[in-house]
């Protein structure tokens, strides 16, 4: 933006605009992009399931869930984007064709512990990071 | 999470067969196994082995869901409630500085013919092979169920010798290198934890060295008793009370995963 631009809108009287042309409000982005906006979205991965009771004694499975959505602008505060993010958005609204959007990803992994059985029927106790996804955000 | 509740959101589906062996390869791949372990549960799914990695599995779950927070209140309510564990709290330490523990289990199915002088020695093996390239020992335990046997030895203190069996040799006895050396109460009854760090440190860098260990039971008098006199939990015994060996590990090299 410009100064000009921004000092002509502070002199504009807040009303409502007419007519096609006007853009939504944060509000409006909110509650249209609520569906796609990224976000964390569950999966339980079932140790059950996959047939490994044999030797999986512990967990029966676990919430990794997984993140997806949009990281469109206005990057909203509950999508706990990075400041990398916000620069990566405006310099894809300037150049849409060449510069992606931010990615949602994680922004908080959570370690799981898995307790099985080798093939010589010893028993391992491991802890393995970043296997849950805590929160998603823009990166 | 922690309760395996299923959200009441959650979209159910049974994965096509194709799809359940690609996401079996991704977790896999995920755990860092080359193949599905395949076990020989021969000898009953939950032998002691497997009962005290459950007995640590729970308390890490427990702390995973209190964080730090409580930990203490936890430690003195399992020793001032229940009485203590089968994990002691001195392996809850070495708990919190591992990223890996293993328990072995005892290989040895058939006592040896050993010669006349230590026909009393009790032989116990472990396969030390399965353990991940990266991973380091930061401690290592010999695990031994004793029960009690006053009425055979009245009020008599047992010695019990622990050795690594360093060289072996066809045609005589094999070298022995001695661990620890023990005196016990015959009545004594209770896990009998023995420090051999610096033996499975030996084994892992050197498998070729890995002979195993051995055991002798004497009286104060110095007579030498068989292990089955002195009360040691044998194969024959409870699958709960059998002797295992468990190894701490710490990464010592960070693994990055190969993309497919």
């Amino acid at each position: 933006s410009t100064n000009k631009n921004r000092n002509k809108n502070r002199n504009r009287p807040t009303q409502p605009q007419e007519g096609g042309s006007r853009g939504p409000s944060p509000a409006e982005y909110n509650s249209s992009d609520q569906k796609t906006a990224c976000r964390r979205h569950e999966l339980y991965v079932s140790f059950r399931e996959l047939g490994w009771q044999d030797w999986i004694i512990a967990p029966e499975g676990y919430a990794a869930n997984y993140c997806d959505g949009e990281c469109s602008f206005p990057l909203n505060a509950h999508m706990n984007a990075t400041n990398h993010a916000i620069v990566q958005t405006l310099v894809h609204l300037m150049n849409p064709e060449n510069v992606p959007k931010p990615c949602c990803a994680p922004t908080k992994l959570h370690a799981i512990s898995v307790l099985y059985f080798d093939d010589n029927s010893n028993v391992i106790l491991k802890k393995y990071k970043n296997m849950v996804v805590r929160a998603c955000g823009c990166h | 999470d922690g309760n395996n509740e299923v959200h009441p959101s959650f979209i159910h589906r049974r994965l096509r067969t194709h799809e359940k062996r690609e996401m079996q390869k991704e977790i896999l791949s995920i755990l860092g196994l080359p193949h599905r372990p395949r076990p020989h549960l021969s000898h009953g799914k939950y032998n002691s082995a497997p009962l005290f990695m459950l007995d640590l599995y729970n308390t890490i779950s427990s702390e995973e869901k209190n964080e730090v927070e409580g930990m203490l209140e936890q430690y003195q309510s399992m020793y001032t409630t229940q009485g203590p564990p089968l994990a002691t709290y001195q392996e809850n330490a070495f708990l919190n500085d591992a990223d890996m523990v293993m328990s072995f289990v005892n290989l040895v199915e058939d006592d040896r013919e050993l010669s006349p002088h230590r026909r009393h020695h009790k032989e116990f093996k472990f396969n030390l092979s399965q353990i991940p390239e990266g991973e380091a020992v930061t401690a290592s335990e010999f695990r031994l169920y004793k029960e009690c046997v006053s009425r055979t030895f009245r009020n008599e203190t047992l010695l019990l010798n622990v050795y690594q069996v360093v060289q072996e040799h066809p045609n005589r006895e094999a070298d022995l290198f001695l661990l620890e050396s023990r005196r016990l109460w015959a009545a004594e009854e209770g896990w009998l934890e023995f420090d051999i760090t610096a033996t499975s440190n030996l084994w892992v860098m050197s498998p070729h060295n890995n002979m195993g260990l051995q055991i002798r039971v004497e009286t104060s008098s110095g007579r030498s008793i068989s292990s089955k006199e002195a009360g040691l939990v044998g194969r024959d015994g409870a699958l709960e009370k059998q002797p295992f060996m468990v190894a701490f590990f710490k990464v010592s090299e960070v693994h990055i995963r190969t993309a497919r």
